[in-house]
């Protein structure tokens, strides 16, 4: 089931019996339309292009296809290839205190990401504390106690204190409590905040966490990389969750972090609830980026 | 983009790579520099430094759209803020809740958000913040009844302005979608003049996804305008071209930042020379 998009590079081939120099320039801007389309960074799209190029340049048609689907499964596979250095699988051993530090910008998904993560880890043993960090945005605190209360998971939280302080009191707590996963929720910010940036820093010293999550919202744009790329460089995250993936934002961003950063993909959120969150699949994922 | 020199194919690239680069879009992005070459040909300009200021005259006056809202809005004048998860929208009507306050109006903030955990608390604190009035319910209420009960306290205690926050939802969930032509039925059944406004807010940081939202909310509500937030990041926002030149809607205000008076009114000009500065 092909996106138009999709349908007119095959049709680049139309009535051709091979890939060449010509009719593949033609596929190969198509393929570069319904990339940027799908937010993916475009320098990431113009490597990615031109490596595409020269494979299908250098290999021989199979029989059984027409040079067209021949092309697209070229594209399709390198995505893929792409995407399968992109994904990794975080456990964490139940007899130790486990500690994630959520990060990203305002409003990406961070503080319902810690919630499922949350879940997601106990279903697997662990007997997770969610910390209460974000002393900026009204009410966030109230939000995580109501999305604890409603899971039946703790939250450590103390209203009126600074982040920093929150978050070394948050792990006091929970190495007392014997509590086997921290996660520790931020506030959104952006990378150029100094100030933000700071704090940022300072509760990553507090806490010394095993991961830092970088949550990514699926729809954003060329902005993504240099985003990540500032927030990766401060406090070194270890792994992006792409969230509100059950939109139809293509969510190219992701490529573009985990191509240009090295940073893996972990999760990604498919919904509003706290069960909704899945491991992320390259094979879907790539389909997904074409469109 | 050195200015002295003259004009080259490589000064046509870099123009359109930084076009995409702001999110403009690769349709539209083409477009705009095809538009240029025109201009700079007709009008025979030589150096980049002035073929830059006609693009950017070019992408401002995608962006101009004059539309007056009505002279005599009866009351409460209501303003409906609609939008995906996580854009901004409740930040944005504390923000414009203060802009009515300065101005003398009497407001009431209505919580339709009765989904997600939190909600009603963080439109209650702004609500607090700007010293509204202020109605909401129990998480799980239905939406659709808080706009109701809003309409009545707006009528009963006089108010001049209703705002309405709605949940965060994904423009793809039919459901979701439907909820809200049911708010909108609610409310044209207590004031067949209302809403008076409709704003979709978008993320300032979204990629192409903000046209199929558009697409989609303005499917089943009529926008009368959008608010691009978060503009004081380093996304350039520049996918609102390409909405208001779409279809028509003009951009009303831009958030550039979680501050009460982080709102301005937008200027198309102003706006494309932060694209660019
Ligand atoms: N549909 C959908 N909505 C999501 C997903 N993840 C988060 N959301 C919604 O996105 C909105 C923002 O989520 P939050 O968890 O508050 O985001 P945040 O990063 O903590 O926001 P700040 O703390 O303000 O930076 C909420 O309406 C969430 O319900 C997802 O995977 N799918
Ligand atoms: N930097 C910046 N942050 C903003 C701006 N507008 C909103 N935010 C932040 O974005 C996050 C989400 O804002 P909300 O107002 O909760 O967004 P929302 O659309 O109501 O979210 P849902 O109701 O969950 O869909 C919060 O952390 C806000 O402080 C802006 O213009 N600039
Ligand atoms: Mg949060
Ligand atoms: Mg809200």
């Amino acid at each position: 089931e092909l996106s138009t998009r999709l349908e007119s590079v095959i049709n680049k081939f139309r009535g051709q019996s091979k890939i060449t120099e010509e009719n593949i320039s033609e596929a190969m801007r198509e393929v570069k339309r319904a990339l940027l389309e799908a937010d993916v960074n475009f320098k990431v799209v113009k490597e990615f292009t031109k490596s595409v190029q020269e494979k299908a340049l250098g290999e021989d048609v199979l029989s059984s296809v027409t040079p067209g689907q021949f092309f697209i499964k070229i594209v399709h596979d390198e995505l893929v290839k792409l995407m399968g250095g992109a994904q990794r699988k975080v456990e964490f051993e139940i007899n130790r205190t486990n500690v994630i530090l959520m990060a990203g910008l305002q409003g990406s998904g961070k503080t319902t990401a810690t919630s499922k993560l949350a879940l997601h880890y106990r279903k697997k043993g662990h007997r997770p504390l969610m910390v209460a960090c974000d002393v900026h945005r009204p009410a966030a605190i109230d939000q995580l106690e109501s999305l604890g209360k409603s899971l039946d998971i703790p939250v450590f939280s103390e209203r009126g204190k600074g982040a920093v302080e929150i978050a070394k009191n948050g792990l006091v707590y929970a190495k007392r409590e014997g509590y086997s996963l921290v996660i520790f929720d931020t506030a959104g910010r952006l990378h150029i905040d100094e100030e933000m940036m700071a704090e940022l820093r300072d509760v990553y010293s507090a806490v010394n966490p095993d991961e830092v999550f970088f949550v990514a919202d699926a729809m954003t744009g060329q902005e993504a990389v240099n985003v990540a790329a500032e927030f990766t460089k401060q406090v070194n995250c270890t792994g992006v969750i792409l969230s509100k993936l059950d939109g139809d934002a293509r969510g190219g961003a992701a490529l573009s972090i985990n191509k240009v950063l090295g940073v893996p993909l972990c999760f990604v959120g498919v919904g509003e609830k706290p069960d909704a969150l899945e491991p992320f699949y390259p094979d879907r994922y790539a389909s997904r980026i074409l469109g | 983009v050195e200015h002295d020199k003259l004009i080259s194919e490589e000064f046509y690239e870099s123009l359109e790579d930084a076009l995409i680069t702001a999110d403009v879009g690769a349709d539209l992005s083409e477009e705009t520099i095809a538009q240029l070459r025109r201009e700079v040909e007709i009008d025979g300009i030589t150096t980049c430094k002035e073929a830059y200021a006609y693009m950017k005259r070019i992408l401002a006056h995608h962006l101009l759209i004059v539309s007056d809202p009505d002279d005599f809005p009866p009351k409460p004048w209501t303003l409906l803020v609609i939008g995906v998860n996580g854009v901004g929208k409740t930040t944005t009507i504390g923000k414009v809740a203060k802009e009515y306050r300065d101005l003398g109006r009497s407001v009431i903030l209505a919580a339709a958000d009765t989904f997600r955990a939190g909600a009603t608390e963080q439109l209650r604190i702004w609500s607090d913040r700007t010293g509204c009035d202020f109605v909401g319910q129990h998480e799980g209420a239905d939406a659709a009844s808080v706009v109701f009960d809003g309409m009545e306290a707006a009528k009963g205690r006089g108010h001049d302005v209703m705002i309405i926050d709605t949940a965060g939802r994904l423009h793809n969930k039919k459901n979701l979608m439907t909820e809200l032509d049911k708010i909108v039925r609610v409310l044209k059944k207590a004031n067949p003049w209302t809403p008076n406004e409709v704003l979709l807010v978008l993320d300032g940081t979204t990629g192409q996804n903000a046209i199929a939202q558009a697409e989609a909310f303005n499917d089943i509500i009529k926008i009368t305008g959008f608010v691009v937030t978060k503009l004081d990041g380093t996304a350039k926002g520049g996918v609102a071209i390409n909405l208001t030149k779409r279809f028509g809607i003009p951009v009303r205000k831009i958030g550039v930042g979680e501050g009460i008076d982080d709102l301005q009114d937008f200027d198309p000009v102003q706006y494309v020379e932060a694209m660019f500065g």
